[in-house]
């Protein structure tokens, strides 16, 4: 967060009136609930400095326990709850002396995906000196409330659906949940259930899409009231060189603190180099690094070769060092491709790609006496291309609906700075002795907090957006183009992205503020939506606590539920080659307002809008169109484009795929 | 220790608008409709079974049971949905 805000061009404008955290829309209005690991009140990103006092309205408490006081909670953090009933009933009590019983977060992972959220401005923030800046939430006028919900041994769905029951309570109007469990039909998800019920009492959620890329299908938390959010890179890096004894120089990352770096790039610092794999295409437990696997007679003196995968990356430098290894090379296979990840290793450590690592390990393979020395170049800003969609992040299609396209948005979600626990070093390793103020992490956990942070931001500028118009915002100002202006690209084959990828693409905060048209879907739409499904009434009775909800039959398909993408499935057996989605926009641009349609073109299909214009006379008309496809010929794989409806100033683009 | 069935915790959702006249509020409700299918009985100094209640984005409360229990409280009135506990990592 010392880089994000400006990426997605919050600082643009930052000392003129049309700056976005004006004080017009500090959003202190906006409370955000973190369900995470807690927090670590301390950190600076929590200062309440120059904030007013927290609304009336907020029923929010600050509960105390170990390590954990009312004085902990200020006007910046409102409320701090802990939910472990269900924790302690599968796992037995918690042990009050080695794990904080509180809201103390002793992981780290609560106070970062908090501090992105919401965290004030903290200037001189950095991690070991990469990444150095001001840090700052992407609202950081809005306010947090910490649901810890998730302990040592893990995270219980009773527990989160306790918090999210008492954050809607409370009365958050974003909830930001960096976490999932396994695909399961809507009707058998408790969270996805109760995200509905949050939903339904104007609550935008966020959560992470998850970590399981690049397999297709791998995203969790895909119900359509709930917005998905992917990860990707920003243009910042932290290089670091290998450069092997036969002279040939290989890029990675690194954030091994400079003033205590060990191996230079001079000749008499070379050291031995070695890899415990035998070259076979798949990893060993010894190439891998896993803990027991390196035997010091080999290793010791030496730069130690790690395969990525099975073990955490941080733990296979513990097991490199612990074994006397002097530094490690941590190379990615083809599951990570050429996406270079930092991390705060233990000893002196490089991360590189899989094409490097390959080299690396051929030259080690055939030269006896292979040597190789580490250099650390630091902080590197203006990276092209960027963003670049994260290898890690979960990938479409959407396993339960194929007519929703998930994941929603991209946002960054690589090597971000937050704040972090005072507990843990910044390796999360038990033997990480280093205490440091900020941390740089990886993960869809810290995209969701970004998107959580600007949906704040919306909701703060527009009081009377319900979620649905937020994330539709979000939706259609993302961007598909990266800073070389080429298509967005994956970062785990490097060619261009897909929006089974990215979904709608990458966010654009500032266009967000004004979107010029936006797709709005009550909580009776989503119900329909539901109705389609094929759920049995008792089934479909999860989500209609309402006693009046009922399904109307408003949809005649899933497709047709008013979403800000577009997924057209043609039925495999089609007796028809032609399929009409339906779509209303709402305009919240100015009065008179006049939008043309745009399509891109499709092998497999034609596809045509009606109207091809909307003509606005007020603000907040509702206008329908229709779209639709006519195949020309099957296609083996989905086909991928979009809509922009243009009016000169705003462009409300629609990601559109067809499946056959 | 050897009888004691074991317990497992589940989300029980129930139908707020069905809870008869008879009970003033919804926890009660839940109480007794949790009492009604125990296979052992509650002794005093027994720990609660119901370890949540759920009032705003869901309803519905939170039990230890047994699946025996668990199966014969799927069948009760006014239950909407039972969830096993599942788990959750960060992401």
């Amino acid at each position: 967060t010392t880089r994000s805000p400006m990426f997605l061009g919050l600082e643009s404008g930052y000392s003129t009136n049309n700056n976005v955290w004006g004080h017009k829309i500090l959003g202190h209005d906006v409370i955000v609930g973190v369900l995470d690991t807690g927090i670590w009140p301390e950190s600076e990103s929590f200062n309440d400095m120059g904030m007013t006092p927290v609304p009336s309205r907020w029923k929010g408490k600050c509960e105390t326990g170990r390590g954990f006081e009312e004085r902990h909670c200020n006007k910046k953090i409102v409320g701090a709850r802990v939910f472990y009933q269900g924790y302690e009933a599968a796992t037995g009590k918690i042990n009050g002396q080695t794990e904080f019983k509180s809201a103390r977060d002793q992981d780290g992972h609560g106070t970062h995906t908090a501090a992105t959220v919401a965290g004030s401005p903290v200037r001189g923030a950095n991690l070991q000196n990469y990444a150095n800046g001001t840090a700052r939430g992407m609202s950081p006028g809005a306010r947090i409330a910490a649901y810890k919900v998730c302990w040592t041994g893990g995270c219980f769905s009773s527990d989160i659906l306790s918090a999210v029951d008492r954050a809607v309570a409370d009365g958050v109007n974003v909830l930001s949940i960096s976490l999932g469990g396994g695909v399961s039909s809507y009707y058998r998800d408790s969270l996805s259930i109760a995200a509905f019920g949050a939903m339904e009492m104007g609550v935008f959620v966020s959560c992470s899409a998850g970590n399981g890329g690049p397999d297709p299908v791998s995203l969790t938390n895909v119900s359509p009231w709930i917005t998905t959010v992917g990860a990707s890179t920003m243009d910042r890096d932290f290089p670091a060189i290998v450069k092997l004894g036969n002279g040939r120089i290989m890029n990675g990352v690194s954030l091994y603190k400079e003033e205590r770096m060990l191996l230079k790039n001079s000749k008499q610092e070379n050291y031995p180099i070695v890899y415990m794999g035998s070259n076979s295409s798949s990893p060993e437990p010894s190439s891998l690094c896993l803990e027991g696997t390196l035997d010091r007679h080999i290793v010791a003196g030496k730069i130690v070769i790690c395969d990525r995968g099975i073990s955490p990356r941080v733990q296979k430098g513990q097991v490199v060092k612990e074994a006397g290894g002097v530094g490690m090379i941590l190379s990615n296979t083809a599951n990570n491709g050429e996406e270079l990840v930092a991390d705060c290793h233990l000893l002196p450590a490089v991360a590189i790609g899989e094409t490097e690592g390959k080299a690396i390990k051929r030259y080690v393979s055939t030269s006896p006496n292979a040597t190789a020395s580490l250099a650390f170049l630091g902080t590197r800003l203006g990276i092209r291309p960027s963003p670049v969609v994260a290898a890690f992040s979960s990938r479409g299609p959407n396993f339960l609906t194929l007519e929703i396209l998930k994941p929603d948005l991209v946002a960054p979600g690589v090597n971000i700075l937050a704040a972090w626990t005072g507990n843990l070093g910044p390796s999360s390793l038990p033997t990480d002795h280093r205490r440091v103020k900020f941390n740089i992490l990886s993960g869809t956990s810290m995209s969701c907090p970004h998107v959580s942070g600007i949906a704040a931001l919306l909701k703060a500028r527009h009081p009377d957006w319900s979620p649905a118009t937020i994330k539709s915002a979000l939706m259609t100002t993302a961007y598909v183009h990266d800073n070389t202006r080429k298509s967005l690209k994956d970062a785990s084959t490097d060619a261009p992205s897909s929006p089974f990828d990215h979904g709608a693409g990458h966010i654009d905060p500032i266009r967000a503020l004004d979107p010029g048209l936006v797709y709005d879907i009550e909580a009776q739409d989503y119900f329909e939506f539901l109705c389609t499904q094929n759920l049995t009434p008792l089934q479909l009775k999860v989500f209609s606590k309402h006693s009046n909800r009922s399904c109307k039959h408003s949809l005649a398909s899933p497709g047709d539920l008013n979403y800000p993408a577009i997924s057209a499935v043609f039925p495999e057996k089609a007796s028809t080659a032609v399929l009409t989605l339906h779509r209303t926009v709402t305009n919240v641009g100015p009065p008179v307002s006049n939008y043309h349609a745009m399509v891109s073109p499709f092998k497999g299909a034609s596809v045509h809008v009606e109207p091809q214009s909307l003509n606005f006379t007020r603000k907040y008309q509702k206008l329908s169109y229709k779209i639709t496809f006519t195949t020309i010929s099957k296609q083996p794989v989905p086909e991928f484009g979009g809509l922009v409806w243009k009016d000169g100033v705003h462009r409300v683009r629609s990601p559109i795929v067809i499946t056959w | 220790a050897d009888t004691q069935i074991a317990k497992k915790t589940y989300i029980v959702q129930m139908d707020k608008s069905a809870m008869p006249n008879s009970f003033t509020n919804h926890l009660d409700w839940y109480s007794s409709k949790v009492k009604s299918v125990l296979l052992e009985p509650e002794n005093e100094g027994d720990e609660d079974r119901i370890i949540y209640n759920y009032q705003t984005a869901f309803h519905g409360v939170a039990v230890q049971l047994s699946q025996e229990e668990a199966e014969r409280l799927e069948e009760e009135d006014g239950v909407v949905a039972i969830f096993p506990e599942t788990k959750y990592q960060l992401h």
